[in-house]
This record gives structure tokens, sequence and C-alpha cells, in this order.
């Protein structure tokens, strides 16, 4: 048994055609687009304010769409991570 | 050493305005040896830092005083502290504070100052461990007091993977050493570590962090010792761009909340058990500036260590800031002391007769060793990288206690290839297994050279789990060793817990990190009077100092005279006269030999720094100075040469390689901006500039990781190789590894279940979770399972109905079908056959009434326990053992 993960409403996706091309599929499928994440050329943080900030389940809609769209190289829905101060 | 009455400086009062401000000067003194530490420091808690002035047990400490009276004090070295914020204004953080090196995830801002709720000072505390300003009347000394201190604000809010990314890349040009005292929960059950995003940050670090000279992340290794948890089970601390660090108390034990694991490579003093052991003294966080709540003694656990690891190491680039990621690995491996920690049991001596520990590493960090030798250290040659087979023979691990499993392989660690390691770093075992309870396994790792570490402790909390899936259990305790010959792996069943049934081995493999030559070079400077110029020898290591020999000894390589050999500083001759000059009369050569300029040319070089490009022609005075002749060579530029050939010009026409004149650089070899051909990094094989990250292709034997634009020598995880173009190409979204395609993923991200070689939160219909995580199909019949028997439906398929867990096409007599639960429902009583609750027919003795149910068609149908009332049987009040009514 695994504790269930925590799902948000953002997105990492890789988007090799860089950071116009991510504005655009941003704009289109109704994400804002927080920029590059860190140092990681080519991808992308969007967040769909649409979409629950915390889920127990991921957005399976969410998933198609991205996953259809041929400028998407990949993408992972975020989801929480416990991390402790030691 | 200082001498109080020569230096001064305007230090802001405490009401001062403290905020981002550009740097100061740096503090220092002169040098007074002789001057014991405590009469230094005017700093009010300095007498407290035990750790920095002798305070130890035995008079021991890091060894702090050396490498400041060195004059190394972290300056022009930056430190970021990843944690919950820190405070900018600190008085004693101030003036180090450096904005470049800060940023605010949780509120998506620049400005790094936590939120004062009283918890959150953790990130404040461990930057004043690093860089707490020396000399004034607030706190202590941070242990590198010069250096800038940046704090990013991760903690403070949920944290996920591209949380994580954008911590650890931040301003990686910019930033030297990122400082994470945080992790997974250390609770003796957790098997976690980077997401993709954090682990292509980790690699991007590395690769292309410090100008390619790779970010150092310091790493606490884990406070989890009360539920003997196992720092190998954090992916952070068991990562190997990780340096892991562990703690000593005081009296140079292990404290009750050290976690013991291979992947440890040194430790540093914090807190141990109250009252016998101090604790960390420190700057404190006080939003409101209160003088009594600005500072802290009471820093505690591996936390505490960390910071004081990444101060030292901003120490070490200090004292050579062209050290890479794996250089500082090195001088910690080879400077820390097993010595103030020996109390401890566990040391055990590795194949090249170093001291190491499953507590401590490599032992206690030695700040004085670790720039002495800094100051001296060449570059490690390239990393190599070579990995075993994967040994696929599924074996059985019985479930007796003390049982253990034994297998091995035999390698050559890729002699022959370019791949080849025969100086290990770092060692990981890559396992996949099935055992239940997970926790009761130790697995052990025994190296050619006898070396024997142990991966993996047992960890009697983790008994929920019963599987580990391409898990990389990291030991860094065969360094220096031979990778060649037979290794040994073994699973032995070593917990309390009772085990019913065997586990499989599944796979293992181990993967080599190291060089193929010598990676242990000291250098002196020696003057070279022909060239102006210092040149870098260099001698192999001490064959007489077992602190410092890696082994190997006699098997030495002198730094090759290599073609880029020594590019920095090579002796230009010919680009300005009085070099002209100065070789002509210094080796008795002629005075140059000059062709015919064109017609407005001018001089502009006049540096060994720059040397000429191809539109550089020499000083106009020269050309009626000296004879003019023909034929030279035609690459060399209008000025002329001294002689015949490419090696003889004045200046190049196009390219300098050496010095010789090329009409283009060759493969390998990129052209600077001042025309002269300099050596691409060693991953690359045509490149647009000196880093890891300006690859166009990749050398032979190296793979172009497509979305990172950098060239390795294998796919790191999350990626597989494409063996057609040679690239490296990242998995599918949730796919933690995968295989010849993105979308066929072999294992998934944690939390995630596999099914056909694709990763979901959760089994899709008619198929179940198994208990390694994989989706199994369930019975025909069946809709939602638990199993693949016929009896093993949760659900049912439409049109079939549910039974004790098969699925039937109709019900039994006696139960009616639910359709829209797709159930048989036992029939109400007296019923013989039924649609849900209502009756069809009744059994003998009932009677279906105008409600659609049976009643007993006599009041001797009633248990002794009921009474009769207009056709059925009811209970009696529960006060009655029997009855004729309801009250």
């Amino acid at each position: 048994p695994r504790s269930t993960p925590i799902f948000t409403n953002q997105f990492a996706v890789h988007v090799p055609d860089g950071p116009d091309a991510a504005a655009e599929i941003a704009a289109k499928y109704g994400f804002d687009n927080y920029g590059q994440i860190g140092a990681l050329k080519e991808y992308f943080l969007f967040a769909d304010k649409r979409l629950h900030k915390r889920s127990l389940s991921s957005s399976e809609s969410h998933h198609k769409t991205l996953r259809d769209e041929p400028r998407v190289r990949w993408f992972q829905q975020q989801h929480e991570k416990k991390r402790k101060k030691r | 050493d200082f001498m109080p009455s020569s230096f001064s400086f305007d230090y802001p009062t405490f009401f001062d305005e403290f905020g981002p401000r550009p740097r100061q000067t740096t503090y220092h003194r002169q040098r007074n040896r002789g001057v014991p530490l405590q009469n230094l420091f005017t700093d009010p808690l300095f007498k407290e830092q035990w750790y920095l002035n002798g305070g130890a047990k035995d008079g021991y400490d890091m060894n702090l005083g050396p490498a400041w009276q060195k004059g190394y004090t972290g300056k022009s070295v930056v430190v970021s502290i990843l944690d919950d914020g820190i405070q900018t204004n600190h008085p004693d953080l101030a003036l180090n504070y450096d904005h470049q090196a800060s940023t605010d995830i949780n509120d998506n801002d620049n400005d790094p100052m936590p939120r004062d709720n009283g918890d959150n000072k953790h990130g404040t505390r461990c930057a004043g461990e690093v860089a707490a300003v020396a000399f004034n009347q607030y706190c202590g000394v941070g242990v590198a007091y010069n250096a800038s201190i940046g704090g990013v604000r991760m903690l403070d809010g949920p944290v996920n993977d591209a949380v994580e990314a954008r911590a650890l890349g931040l301003n990686p040009d910019h930033i030297d050493i990122y400082s994470a005292s945080w992790g997974p929960e250390d609770d003796g059950k957790t098997v976690d570590g980077p997401g993709p995003l954090a682990r292509r940050a980790f690699i991007y670090g590395v690769t292309s962090g410090r100008k390619g000279k790779g970010s150092i992340f310091v790493w606490a290794s884990g406070n989890g010792g009360r539920h003997t948890d196992s720092c190998n089970c954090d992916g952070y601390t068991n990562s190997i761009f990780t340096l892991s660090i562990s703690s000593a108390t005081q009296g140079g034990y292990k404290p009750w909340y050290l976690e013991e694991c291979s992947s440890t490579l040194a430790s540093t003093y914090s807190s141990g058990t109250p009252g016998n052991d101090k604790s960390v003294a420190t700057v404190d966080m006080d939003a409101k500036l209160r003088p009594d709540h600005i500072c802290t003694v009471e820093h505690t656990g591996t936390s505490a260590s960390a910071p004081l690891a990444a101060g030292i190491a901003a120490l070490a680039l200090e004292a050579n800031p062209s050290l890479t990621w794996r250089d500082m690995q090195y001088l910690v491996v080879l400077t820390s002391r097993s010595t103030p920690l020996e109390k401890e049991s566990g040391w055990i001596l590795n194949g090249v007769k170093r001291k190491v520990s499953h507590k401590f590493g490599y032992g206690l960090m030695d700040a004085g060793a670790m720039v002495n030798l800094a100051e001296q250290w060449t570059n490690v040659p390239p990393q190599h990288i070579c990995k075993s087979d994967e040994i696929n023979e599924e074996r059985r691990i019985d479930p007796t206690y003390g049982y253990t499993l034994s297998v091995y392989m035999d390698v050559t660690g890729c002699a022959g290839s370019v791949n080849e390691v025969r100086f290990l770093e770092h060692v990981q075992c890559k396992v996949s297994l099935r055992f239940f309870p997970r926790g009761n396994l130790r697995l052990l790792l025994t190296s050619p050279m006898g070396t024997t570490s142990t991966l993996l402790f047992e960890r009697p909390r983790d008994v929920l789990s019963s599987s580990f899936d391409d898990w990389p259990f990291l030991s860094v305790h065969f360094w220096g060793e031979k990778a060649d010959g037979r290794w040994t792996l073994q699973v032995n069943n070593a917990g309390n817990r009772h085990v019913n049934s065997p586990g499989i081995l599944k796979k293992w493999q181990l993967i080599f990190y190291g060089t193929a030559t010598n990676p242990i070079r000291i250098r002196t400077r020696q003057f070279n009077p022909v060239h102006s110029s210092y040149a870098s020898v260099h001698y192999p290591y001490p064959v007489d100092d077992d602190q410092l020999a890696l082994g190997h000894r006699g098997d030495v390589d002198f730094f090759p005279s290599s073609t880029f050999q020594g590019y920095q500083g090579y002796p230009y001759v010919g680009a300005a006269s009085n070099v002209q000059a100065s070789v002509a009369t210094l080796d008795g050569s002629s005075a140059p030999i000059l062709t015919n300029r064109l017609p407005g040319d001018t001089s502009s070089s006049s540096s060994f720094d720059s040397p000429p490009s191809s539109s550089q022609v020499g000083d106009e005075s020269l050309d009626t100075a000296r004879k003019i002749l023909h034929d030279c060579d035609p690459q060399c530029d209008p000025q002329g040469c001294y002689g015949k050939g490419p090696t003889q010009c004045i200046a190049c026409k196009n390219y300098r390689l050496d010095n010789t004149c090329v009409s283009q650089c060759p493969p390998r070899s990129f052209p600077n901006q001042g025309g002269v051909c300099w050596p691409c990094h060693e991953s690359c094989e045509i490149c647009a500039g000196a880093g890891q990250d300006s690859c166009l292709s990749c050398a032979p034997a190296h793979l172009r990781v497509t979305d990172l634009a950098v060239c390795l020598q294998q796919c790191p995880e999350g990626y597989y190789e494409n063996t057609e173009n040679s690239t490296c190409v990242p998995c599918e979204a949730n796919c933690a590894s995968c295989q010849d395609r993105p979308d066929k993923c072999t294992s998934c991200e944690h939390h995630l279940v596999m099914y056909e070689n694709k990763c979901y939160a959760a089994c899709p219909l008619y198929t179940y979770e198994t208990q390694d995580y994989n989706c199994a199909p369930c019975h025909s019949t069946c809709e939602t399972c638990n199993g693949t028997a016929e009896n093993q439906c949760i659900s049912c398929r439409p049109g079939l109905f549910s039974l004790n867990g098969a699925c039937r096409a109709s019900c039994p007599i006696g139960y009616g079908a639910d359709k829209k639960r797709r159930e048989c429902v036992p029939c109400p009583p007296g019923c013989a056959t039924c649609d849900m609750s209502t009756c069809r027919s009744c059994d003998d003795g009932w009677s279906l009434n105008e409600e659609g149910l049976c009643a007993p068609e006599h009041r001797d149908r009633c248990k002794t326990t009921e009474f009769y009332e207009n056709g059925h049987c009811k209970q009696c009040h529960a006060s009655c053992k029997t009855c004729a009514g309801p009250g």
C-alpha cells in the first residue's frame, strides 16, 4: 500500500520548440504559463486555474490534451512530495 | 590571525537598513600566526562555536584556523541555502547577502525572507553557519565568513518536482554551492528521491553549472537514526551528485539521530545528547530583530552539519576556483579524518587502505587539509561510466531468518573501451527485488579488493512494502579501488519480523564511476623564464603519505603533453613587438621575416591574453625596419613570419593551434574569439564553446541527451538510448525508466502503476494492482477485481451479477439481481424468488402480501423473541424475553 499522492493543478511540460511555442500551447488550452522551470531549457510550468489546486486523482482530460499536442514531448502533472527539514 | 589595529571598516549599526547592497570590503586582518583563534574574533558567540575552536573532546575541531590563517574566508564564492528562506536583513548576514543567489519559490518573487510563524528559522540558521559575518558584535562567525550567501524559500509550502528543480537550478553560473538540509521523511519506511525534473536539474548542474565546472550540492544525510532509517533509501543523499554529510557529537560519537549508510561521504560536528554535548551556534530568525532573539546555540541534527560542510567547500573553492564537482568530492575523501571519531565502532580499511565508516563516511572534514590540497590540485580526468550487464536471473530469497543469498558477477571495468574504469569513485548497485517485509533485508556488496560495504541495513519499521525497483544503492566505500574482478552481492534476511513467503531477487546491475588513469596529481608552479609564465608540473602523489594516497602506487600518470596543455599561458611569439624582441634575444633566432602588409593594416594585439586573430597584423613601424621576404607559410597573416612553415608565423591568417597556424580548428576544438583553437569539453566532437553544454555533436562513445543538450557516456535515469542516432531520449510522462521507445515504460514514478508498459495513477478497468505495482488482467467476467481468479471479482461486467466474488449471468434461488449494483442480493425473509427487495414467490408457509413481501401464514412461524401482528413477525421490546406486543 502506498499513500495516494495529492495532485496539483500544475503541469511540467517539455516543449522542444521553446518559449514561444510553449506560450502558444498554454494559450491554446487555457493554461497559465509560469515560464521556464529553473535552468531547464525547454521545460515550462503550466497551471490550469479551472482545476482543483489539490486533488486525489490526476486529470485524465488534461493528460489527453497534452498527450495529443504534437509539440509537447513530455509532461507531468505535479504532485506534492513530502519533504522534511532535518 | 589578525592585528586589530590594522583594519577598519564601516560596519553598519544594528539599526541600519540591511537591505541588498553592493558587496563591501572583505574583512581581513593581517595574519598573526600564534594568536589563539579565541582572541581573534570579537563575535560574542565564537566561544560557543566549539567545533571551530578546539572545543570538541580531546581538543579536536574541524581545523578552520589554518584555512583562515591562509586568508581563505569564502571570498568570491557563492552559497545558496535551499530551505524555508533566509532573513536577508539579519545583522550578522546582511553584508554577505546575495540576492542573485536567492529567490522565493513559495510566493513566486525574489525575496526569500521567511514568513515569521515561529518555525521558519531553519534556513536562516543554516545560512549563519556558512557565512555569518565575522568581527562584529553579533552571534558567531560563519565558516566562510566572507562568502556570498543567498537563500531559496521553498519549504514553506507544498513541494513538488518542479519546485525542487527550480531550487536546484537557480542561477547555476552564479551560485557555486547549494546546501540542502531536508529530504523525504526519515521515518524508516520511506524510499523516495528526486523526480524527473529534479534529476534533470542535478544533471544540468554538474554538467553545465559554474560555467561547466559543475554545481556543488551538499546534502544533510538524514535524521532517521531513531527509526533505524537508512540514508541509502533517500534518493538525494544516495545520489552521486551530492556530497552527503553526516554528523558527529562533541564527544566524537554517533549522535542519536544519525542514519548509517554507504553513501555518506564525510561528517562535520553537530549536536549530540543534551546535557552532554553542545549544539551548533549560529544566527536565528527574528523578523523583529530583537537583540536577544537573533542568535541561537541550539541548532541541531544533520541539518546543522551540511552547511558547515558547504562552508568548508567554499574555502576550498576560494583556494582553487577551478575545482570541478568531482574534484571537490576527491578533496573530501582524501582529507577527512577518522581519528577524532575512532571511539565509535564500525571503521573498516578499504582496498586502498583508507578508513571509512557507514556512520561517518571518510571521517571528520578538515578545512586546513582541504585548502592545502585544493591549492595544489589538478582537475581529475574525465569521469568514465562503466555499466555491467544486467543480471536478470531470478533468484529465490528464502524466508528463513538469517538466510543469505549470494550472487556475484565478474567484471572487467570496461577494460579496453572508452568507458574503462580503473580507479573507482562511486559504485552503484541497481537492484530490483521482492521481499515482504522489505525492511527485513540487509544488502552487502563486496569488491574484488575485499571491501564489504552495506548497501542497506534492515529497517524494522519498513513492514508494509515489499519491493525495490531499480533502486541504485550507492557506495562511496570503494573509492580508489580497482573495478575489475569479482563483485559479490549478498541479500540477507536479517530482520526480526516473521516472513511467510520467499522473495525474489529479480535483477541487479553494477555501475562504476571513475577514471581510466590515476586521478590524483598534485602540482607545483614553476616559473618558465623563456615564456615568462608559470607552467604546471605534475607529480604523483607522495607514496609515503597514507592519509592521502589512493593506492595503485607506482601506477601514476604524469599529465600528458596534450595538444592543448597550457593553452592559457601559451607563449605567443610575434603578437607584440616587445615579445618578438624578447624571443629573438632569448633563443638567438634572427629577426622576424615579414611579408608585405596591406594598406590600412593596423596592429591590435599586444598581450599574451589576446592572441592574434586572422584580422590582426603587425606593428606598422616594423615594416620598414625589417627585411621583407615572401616565403611565409600560406597560413601566416600579412605580418609575416620568422621562418618557413606554419609554426613560424608572426600571426595567423585563420586560426592558431598551439604554435601552428591552421586553416581550421581540428575536430574536438573550437576557435575562441582570438582565433585560437581551444579544446572542446571531452564529451564533444564539435563544439561552439568550452563548456559541456556547448557540444554541437558528441565525442565517440557519447550520447546526446536531447533535452539537456549535453553529451554523456550513458543515458541517465528516465531516458532511453536511441542507438540509431546515439541520443538519450526522455521517457514519456510518468515513466521512471523506459526501453526502446519513450512510451515503453520499464518502471514508473513512485506513486504510479504499470500496465502494458505504460504508467497510470490507478489500474485501468478489467485489471488489478499487483503487489509489485503492475496491473494484471482480471478474470473475463470481472470489471474490477483483486486477483486473477474467477472468485476475485469486486464488480462485474455489464449483464453479470456478483455473488461471493464470482460473477454469474443469473442469481440463484433465494437471491435477487440488483441490476444497478450488478450484485446478487439475498431475498427478504420468506421469499423463494425475488427481484431485489420485491418477492416474486414465497417459501412454504409464507404468503405474498400487497407490499411485495412474504409474511408468515401462522403466528407459530415467529421466534420466541417476536410477536405476530398483521401477518408479520415483529421484534419484542429489548427488555422482554417473550412478549405479546410491542410494549
